[in-house]
């Protein structure tokens, strides 16, 4: 819901690890910065990703989904959604 | 497990590598396990696989051992199940064989996993709130990285999603770049078309179908007729009958309509009674204490369940029986048997429940691929959890009875761990394609479309070790694909980590020509159409051998194979071949076929569909 500003956690995918050295945590943190104001995206991010693939989990509103959207390095934003045991 | 795996032609004799089963590790990412289990004991099982870079962080009360040798968990406190749905769902791929076990009394037998003697790394997802996304993309994280040899998922999402979108797509895109294959339940969301949400061509998606032994349970009226229903229903009432009460609520508090449904009850109404329930499949109960429930045949997709009383369920026309003996007495009484069993010769059918395809995402890929046993299972289960799931239950077992593709799924991995026995170089697509190539062939009702139901057909494990021919599928053909598809390069290069993705020529059209082991397309109606498929086989059947194509015929297409004849000269040689496919302003809305390629000793067997567009 666009009109919605409340924080809600949220799945950023990035792909593949880097083959070369690459600490992906801090790169997590630099990302989540650009859309944040000071400290706030240490308190945001929930978890990273880091051994098999790339990407973290994040409370993210919004319009910072949209932005983290588009940026270089980002596949996919998306909610993470409830699923269920079958 | 006492049932399904003599049931699939997998008996407990099966030939076995032992050495080779120890060092597999299955990875269940579910609700954790309950480790105190005996189908998890660890006696006789050697040290630790040398490979294994997993660790037990089971976290509170909970340690691993030489069977359990790795533990995580992304939600609660602990890796312990106190659901009961992941102890489930690991002992039918990896359980011990456990004699004497049943629920009650029922489904007596022996209880065991696909590959008794592997060990099991469980990464808990679930907690008493739900799965989520964010818990299931850490726990692929880590299983790929701990170095798991195969991945059982038993759950999913109702919606289908693209993709990059899907955290069972992408953890399992991930795991089959390592060489592991991730096993995904289809979904319950059948018997409706375009349900199946666990989509990607590189998982294998498993429907759920049934076994031959079928539950049963019987009321004896107080006029001395007998109604058969269904349910697992482990009470028993010695013989006495109960008086069946004429109202359920009458009260502001609870209110007629919702009684007549066991939404609500009033206790002095009910009470040492047995209740109608109408088609409520799941009563609540509240405000009551029936001695038992009856309740009208349930809605279409649902199944038999476990009741916290003595109930059954009795078709609409029983039902209706039932209330005119209610009606034709001032005390009406019943006796609610004990659920017994019966032999189903019709099984193996898909359940109403499976979620079927097309594949909505890419039509191409034929979804579900596979059937397998997912109804009634009998596996082990948490002690701590309710088995009918109501908390005023009280039981406790070690074992319990449940259906759902979530069943199914676990059975599939037990097999593809198995496969990995005995072709530990194989890749992901070629245990895939084993299973889905020597899948048997299956029933299904008029209504339904059979290929959108069951995928090839029902599992055939001993066919599936040797099965002659394999459609192979590497990383950068799943790579080709998805610029196909139409992902950007850019998206593409981050996703495998290769420069210039989508370097090659790229097609929407070109996506069918994937090395899957089933052909699957749309096509628009009131037109004609030929279509040409480009497929290529692996031999790893026998050095010296010629296979020749058989289709199934289908008189509202034409389908032709080019050659029709294969010859190889050695193992791992390759053969291509084009299936054309030709129709003529089809009139049916699906048409199917099959491709088999055969030298007499291995058949290999492809479904064909061809959808037509609305």
């Amino acid at each position: 819901d666009a009109s919605d500003d409340n924080p809600k956690l949220h799945i950023v995918y990035m792909g593949s690890l880097p083959k070369t050295q690459y600490s992906p945590t801090s790169h997590h943190l630099s990302v989540l910065q650009q859309v944040f104001d000071g400290n706030d995206a240490t308190n945001s991010l929930i978890r990273s990703y880091k051994r098999s693939f790339n990407g973290f989990a994040a409370m993210l509103t919004h319009q910072q989904k949209e932005m983290l959207s588009q940026m270089e390095g980002v596949v996919s934003v998306f909610p993470s959604r409830k699923v269920q045991l079958h | 497990t006492t049932r399904s795996w003599d049931f699939i032609g997998f008996p407990e004799s099966v030939k076995r590598s032992l050495a080779v089963e120890s060092d597999v590790v299955v990875g269940v990412i579910d609700t954790g396990i309950w480790p105190e289990s005996d189908s998890f004991n660890d006696q006789g099982f050697g040290p630790i696989p040398k490979n294994w870079k997993g660790t037990c962080a089971g976290g509170k009360n909970f340690t691993c051992n030489k069977k359990i040798i790795g533990a995580r968990f992304y939600a609660s406190e602990s890796t312990r199940d106190i659901d009961g749905h992941g102890t489930h769902t690991a002992s039918t791929v990896v359980g011990n064989n456990v004699l004497g076990a049943s629920f009650y009394g029922l489904a007596q037998g022996t209880a065991r996993g696909g590959v008794p003697s592997a060990r099991i790394a469980a990464y808990k997802v679930c907690n008493e709130s739900g799965c989520t996304n964010d818990a299931i993309m850490a726990a692929f994280d880590d299983a790929i990285a701990d170095g798991v040899s195969i991945l059982s998922v038993s759950l999913g999402g109702s919606n289908i999603v693209p993709f990059d979108e899907d955290p069972i797509a992408i953890g399992s895109f991930h795991a089959m770049e390592r060489g592991i294959l991730t096993v995904n339940c289809a979904g319950n969301n059948g018997p409706f078309p375009r349900t199946v949400s666990s989509v990607a061509p590189w998982m294998i998606t498993v429907a759920a179908s049934t076994i031959d032994r079928r539950f049963i349970d019987k009321v004896i009226l107080g006029n001395g007729k007998t109604l058969i229903g269904r349910s697992i229903n482990s009470f028993s009432s010695n013989g006495t009958k109960f008086p069946i009460a004429k109202k359920n609520g009458n009260s502001t508090k609870c209110l007629e309509d919702r009684a007549n449904i066991c939404e609500c009850l009033d206790s002095h109404l009910v009470k040492g009674k047995i209740v109608l329930c109408g088609n409520r499949a799941n009563p609540s109960y509240n405000g009551g204490h029936p001695i038992g429930s009856i309740i009208k045949e349930f809605s279409i997709g649902e199944t038999n369940f476990i009741t916290p009383l003595p109930s059954l369920v009795l078709s609409s026309i029983e039902y209706e029986q039932l209330k005119s003996y209610m009606n034709s007495t001032n005390i009406p009484k019943a006796e609610i048997l004990k659920s017994e069993t019966i032999k189903d010769t019709n099984a193996p059918t898909v359940a109403d429940f499976s979620s079927r395809g097309p594949n909505t995402i890419v039509s191409e890929i034929l979804k579900p691929d596979i059937s397998a046993p997912g109804v009634d299972i009998l596996a082990s289960f948490s002690p701590d959890a309710s088995p009918s799931g109501k908390t005023f239950d009280k039981r406790s077992a070690k074992y319990s009875i449940i259906s759902g593709t979530s069943m199914s799924c676990p059975h599939v991995a037990g097999i593809a761990a198995y496969l990995k026995t005995f072709h530990p170089d194989w890749s992901p697509a070629a245990i895939k394609s084993a299973i889905m190539t020597s899948a048997k062939t299956m029933k299904v009702s008029e209504d339904d479309v059979g290929e959108y139901a069951y995928g090839s057909g029902h599992v055939n494990p001993i066919s599936a070790i040797h099965p002659g021919l394999v459609y192979d599928i590497s990383l950068e053909d799943y790579i080709q694909m998805l610029c196909n598809l139409g992902y950007h390069n850019q998206k593409v290069k981050l996703i495998s980590g290769k420069n210039n993705a989508c370097s090659k020529a790229t097609h929407r059209s070109s996506v069918r020509n994937l090395n899957y082991p089933a052909l699957a397309i749309d096509v628009e109606s009131m037109t004609s159409f030929t279509i040409k498929f480009k497929r290529t086989v692996t031999n790893v059947g026998l050095a010296n051998s010629t296979y020749k194509a058989t289709i199934l015929p289908n008189p509202g297409i034409k389908v032709s194979v080019v050659p029709e004849t294969l010859s190889f000269k050695s193992l791992h040689e390759k053969h291509s071949f084009v299936v054309t496919i030709t129709g003529d302003k089809p009139e049916q809305h699906v048409l199917t076929s099959s491709l088999l390629w055969s030298d007499g000793t291995h058949n290999v067997r492809s479904p064909i569909v061809v959808n037509v567009l609305d």
